[in-house]
């Protein structure tokens, strides 16, 4: 009765949007994640401290609640959390999705959630990457005849607040420019695409002779080998600070050439404004980061919010495939 | 047809730290883990 699924560090996640689960609804901010397959919500009966800055569901005011009893435990980067498995209606966006398998939250051990600012998370990614047994969300969608194509899309604003939107259903063209152009998921499991090389200044600095990444909404980051990152660093000049981040000189934003992911023989330039973000103090971090102690995806690279906000991207579950275009 | 979710924005967890001076201890614990899937562990508070 013991489940495990894949589930990343939500240090950097930063866009959420609101769903509502149960009869009457009940409010939830989460993050749509392309890198998970499960939706779960903390419960009433969460008792851990992180569970108490959050809106939590309460099951008894819900009439079409119904429980399974299965335990579940999700094992995050940086925590887990403890639960059990449950069905309700889940509404967003005027979609009600019936019946739909989610996880309810009973304890969140650590300190993970504690300064998450949403209150649960809705998997994107492919039915086989969550839960088994369950229907992620998306494929409940399709299921029930509620959209219309088999596939949603991304666009997340390069503003400070408003504007990010996912769709489900189809494609609003508005949001990009020029073609998408379509590429092959590699593994129906996550989002993963086989990626050309990165390079810079036209010389290849990573992913030499191809290599693996994973499209994620659920990572904010570019995230990659930790030598090969750390390689990336030194070019850029990024130094290591007191907390283990990676410190850059704000004015290289202006003089740092572009690194270009190659993807299907199509380059999807990243510039230095991207790459290196200013916070509110005027201190400049660099975008990427390393990932450490991972096993199968040891390799792989993760591209996040930061590859994002500028390739509007589409996730086509029909075809497998990943269509991306300049973001407007 | 087309069902659009607006997303909103928000401060991010790392922020968060920071700004309350305790990343370093937060990364020092929690070390980005790229995959858990196929970790063989029990749960460890049972």
């Amino acid at each position: 009765g013991v489940y495990y699924e894949p589930m990343r560090n939500y240090l950097d996640l930063a866009y959420v949007g609101t769903i509502s689960i149960g009869t009457p609804p009940q409010e939830f901010r989460v993050i749509f994640d392309t890198g998970s397959s499960d939706l779960w919500v903390p419960s009433i009966h969460c008792t851990s401290p992180a569970c108490t800055n959050h809106n939590v569901f309460n099951p008894l005011l819900s009439s079409t609640f119904r429980i399974s009893g299965r335990p579940i435990h999700l094992q995050y980067g940086s925590g887990r959390m403890s639960g059990f498995l449950a069905y309700d209606t889940v509404q967003f966006g005027g979609l009600v999705d019936e019946s739909q398998a989610f996880g309810l939250s009973l304890r969140e051990p650590g300190r993970f959630m504690e300064y998450a600012v949403f209150d649960g998370i809705l998997g994107l990614g492919y039915p086989s990457l969550g839960l088994g047994g369950t229907t992620p969300v998306f494929d409940n969608l399709w299921k029930q005849g509620l959209i219309p194509e088999e596939l949603f899309a991304f666009y997340l604003s390069k503003k400070e607040e408003e504007g990010s939107v996912v769709m489900f259903g189809g494609v609003d063209h508005s949001y990009y420019s020029g073609d998408l152009n379509w590429v092959p998921v590699s593994r129906p499991l996550y989002w993963q695409l086989t990626m050309d090389s990165i390079s810079m200044n036209g010389e290849v600095i990573a992913c030499d002779g191809g290599c693996e990444a994973i499209i994620d909404t659920g990572t904010s980051l570019l995230i990659g080998p930790s030598d090969i990152v750390f390689n990336i660093q030194k070019i850029i000049d990024a130094k290591q600070s007191y907390s283990g981040e990676y410190m850059i000189n704000c004015d290289t934003i202006n003089t740092l050439p572009d690194i270009v992911f190659t993807i299907n023989g199509v380059d999807y330039p990243v510039p230095a404004s991207a790459y290196i973000r200013e916070d509110h103090q005027g201190t400049c971090y660099s975008n990427f980061d390393e990932g450490r102690g991972g096993l199968l995806l040891s390799d792989s690279w993760i591209l996040g919010d930061v590859f994002l906000r500028l390739y509007f991207t589409v996730f086509d579950r029909a075809n497998n495939t990943i269509g991306l275009a300049p973001a407007v | 047809c087309l069902v659009t979710i607006p997303l909103t924005r928000i401060k991010s967890m790392r922020e968060n730290l920071r700004e309350k001076d305790r990343l370093r201890d937060y990364l020092e614990k929690h070390p980005y883990n790229l995959a858990y899937k196929f970790v063989d562990s029990a749960d460890p508070d049972p």
